[in-house]
């Protein structure tokens, strides 16, 4: 179960308040996977008590977006740690779906690929299998084919601790990199932290999910979570 | 593999000092609920007197949704958000598929703390754990008598964090982060987070 609440001393009208809430959980929350599963209790709530001495924000004030902009990046952050956790979980993984024709579409297809438990096995064991990704991308219950271009794709995993090349190239425009470097993946993949970009071409639209590997130690943890 | 395994989340994760907001307080204990002795019960409360506290939420779109759920999106929607100035967490038992008993227990731990605030619809209340089973409701009430009547609140760093680890269940570590933030008019605001989850995670709040 999520549980979480974030807190300020600023004065925000209730439906301003609400109005930013959803937005941040939209781009953070609601961007997470660990399992897959959705709990019965899953609640973020916010608190402004308007204790600093300020105008109250509503949507209409100056202030307001920027606000709103801050309170998203700050529930990233809180959402990002939850994945960190995650139950077992070895591995950080950002999914970046960019350049897609609209946001639902990208958003569908990172959370896809966040929550197949093939991919999430094949990041465990540091196994660069592109195939599953990419498989993941082609049973997204996307609407209408817009944003999937099979001959425009882009996959790639990012290293994130600065050595490169940066980007490992497994699919360009379609067409899967056979002779991929498996030294230079296997030293991604063995990262902490590591990304999976996904360049549609169809588009501008991104969204960004986080996900974790799945371990041994998850099917270890939940065996016995109620006994 | 192993290498990845013995990484210390927790000192990696959890912060060693923070700055939070005024005007709120908080404090924890172990009710009993969890069966390791560890921290089950924490309460935020708001303490600025000079406007009224609103309140926001986002809830599961789970089709059973979990007593306190309910309760709190009622309290939401009876004050249109307004009027909210404390939020009651358990953690050990979730209170989900537990009914019309289940529907009282999750109102009668916001009633409790709403007589001790002397407001009433004044609180949101949130439970995670076991599913389908009900809350020990003796253990909890005592806790929350417990924290008011012992005057346990502070708004120190260690009582935030004791908040964050109340609220855990399979996790780590707890969770807690807190900024400071400027308006363009050079007014400085502090937003402090707290979550917790570990599995069953892919929400999809509304």
């Amino acid at each position: 179960t999520l549980l979480g609440f974030i807190v300020t001393d600023l004065p925000i009208k209730a439906s301003a308040l609400q109005t930013m809430l959803t937005a941040a959980a939209n781009r953070s929350f609601n961007c997470i996977s660990v399992d897959g599963d959705m709990s019965t209790n899953d609640t973020i709530c916010m608190l402004a008590n308007g204790a600093v001495d300020n105008s109250v924000i509503d949507e209409a004030s100056p202030d307001f977006e920027q606000v709103k902009s801050q309170v998203t990046e700050f529930a990233k952050q809180l959402a990002q740690l939850v994945v960190r956790d995650g139950e077992g979980a070895t591995k950080f993984v950002t999914v970046n779906v960019k350049n897609s024709a609209n946001f639902k579409d990208a958003r569908i297809i990172a959370e896809t690929i966040s929550n197949s438990m093939l991919v999430k096995s094949a990041l465990y064991g540091q196994d660069a299998n592109w195939g599953r990704i990419l498989c993941a991308i082609g049973y997204s219950k996307l609407e209408n084919l817009a944003s999937l271009d099979e001959s425009k794709i882009n996959v790639s995993f990012i290293a994130t601790d600065n050595s490169s090349p940066r980007e490992l190239k497994l699919i360009s425009n379609g067409v899967p990199q056979f002779d991929i470097d498996e030294r230079r993946a296997s030293e991604i993949l063995a990262l902490p932290d590591l990304e999976i970009l996904v360049d549609m071409g169809t588009g501008s639209e991104e969204c960004q999910f986080w996900t974790c590997d799945l371990s041994h130690e998850y099917v270890t943890i939940n065996g016995d979570y109620r006994s | 593999q192993k290498a990845a395994k013995t990484v210390d989340k927790y000192s990696l994760y959890v912060p060693k000092s923070g700055v939070f907001p005024k005007g709120f307080e908080v404090a924890s204990l172990a009710s009993g609920v969890k069966k390791n002795g560890n921290r089950d019960l924490g309460i935020i409360l708001n303490t600025n007197k000079s406007r009224p506290s609103n309140a926001a939420a986002v809830f599961t779109t789970n089709r059973f949704k979990a007593a306190p759920v309910l309760v709190s999106r009622q309290v939401l929607d009876s004050g249109s958000g307004e009027g909210v100035n404390a939020i009651v967490v358990n953690s050990g038992c979730a209170n989900a598929v537990t009914g019309e008993l289940g529907m009282q227990d999750a109102q009668n731990v916001a009633g409790q703390v709403n007589t001790h605030i002397g407001k009433q619809n004044s609180t949101l209340v949130m439970s995670t754990g076991v599913i389908g089973q009900r809350l020990q409701m003796d253990k909890i009430s005592k806790g929350i008598n417990t924290l008011f009547d012992q005057k346990q609140f502070g708004s120190d760093f260690d009582s935030w964090l004791n908040l964050a680890k109340s609220i855990c269940t399979t996790d780590t570590f707890p969770k807690l982060i807190s900024s400071k933030f400027q308006l363009s008019n050079g007014t400085e605001y502090t937003l402090t987070g707290i979550s917790k989850g570990a599995g069953m995670i892919c929400p999809n709040m509304a």
